[in-house]
């Protein structure tokens, strides 16, 4: 089973 | 003052049909050279982004910058009760609580006009880098929606892995497995239907298969989708308009 990845770690907010 | 008018309101009912079922609360940026949105679905995972160019407008206008946060569902009330083919016009004042949505219908002087009210959104903006894609393919979005509708009935992920020659779509459930190849193909009768592999890097990437369902709903609004793969970042999914785009940035899933 693979763990699904969220956005902020590959975006920076701003 | 803003006044944007649509030639035939389906557009713009097709660009939120595209996206209104994976976010719900959006800020719209109206500024001169267009309007452009950014939202991120609740789970985190993926992000909408649109870009309507000003010539995607029969008319556009906007004298100062302004921000209509809309919440989609309403707005798709609203925008079911026009006519496809009525032309459609956004307008709002520079310091707007609503937003006036009139449709036209010019051969049967027919004119409805509805109000939207609008919403503070708290939204945080990501900021997306340009970068180096592995791997770059166009496909008929038709094509690649069979693909995700057909293998998300087996399984919650679906895997995409790209070498030189081939794209592969794997699902495996626990009913069955399934799997779906294609070859890049030049058709020089129905461009439109030709695949297209531009590869730096095999890939071999793993998505949601709910989120690709979400992704599939932009369909309607172009006959190609383009996908962007690398291992070090999210898909990107792309659906081109005439002026502008809608785009869905998608994290994948890894081995913990």
């Amino acid at each position: 089973n693979k763990d699904q990845t969220k956005l902020v770690q590959y975006y920076v907010k701003t | 003052m803003l006044e944007a008018k649509f030639a035939e309101a389906s557009l713009f009912k097709r660009i939120i049909d595209g996206f209104k079922d994976c976010v719900s609360l959006v800020n719209f940026q109206c500024k001169e050279d267009g309007i452009i949105a950014q939202a991120v679905d609740d789970s985190r995972v993926l992000l909408v982004s649109l870009e309507i160019g000003v010539e995607a407008f029969q008319e556009y206008r906007c004298d100062h910058p302004v921000t209509l946060g809309m919440d989609l569902g309403s707005l798709s009330k609203i925008l079911r009760c026009g006519n496809n083919s009525d032309t459609l016009t956004l307008i709002a004042d520079d310091k707007p609580d609503s937003i006036l949505l009139l449709f036209e219908d010019t051969q049967r002087e027919r004119i409805a006009e509805y109000s939207l009210k609008l919403m503070d959104i708290d939204a945080d903006f990501l900021k997306i880098e340009d970068l180096q894609y592995d791997t770059t393919l166009m496909m008929p979005s038709t094509e690649f929606s069979k693909v995700v509708k057909d293998l998300s009935q087996l399984t919650d992920s679906i895997n995409i892995m790209v070498t030189k020659e081939t794209i592969k779509f794997v699902a495996e459930g626990e009913i069955g497995t399934g799997s779906v190849i294609l070859k890049p193909v030049m058709d020089m009768e129905k461009p439109a239907e030709s695949i297209k592999l531009e590869m730096d890097q095999p890939v071999d990437l793993t998505f949601g298969a709910k989120y690709l369902l979400d992704i599939v709903k932009g369909s309607a609004l172009s006959d190609r989708i383009g996908i962007r793969l690398s291992s070090e970042a999210p898909a990107l999914f792309q659906f081109d308009l005439s002026s502008g785009f809608l785009q869905f940035f998608l994290a994948p899933k890894f081995n913990d």
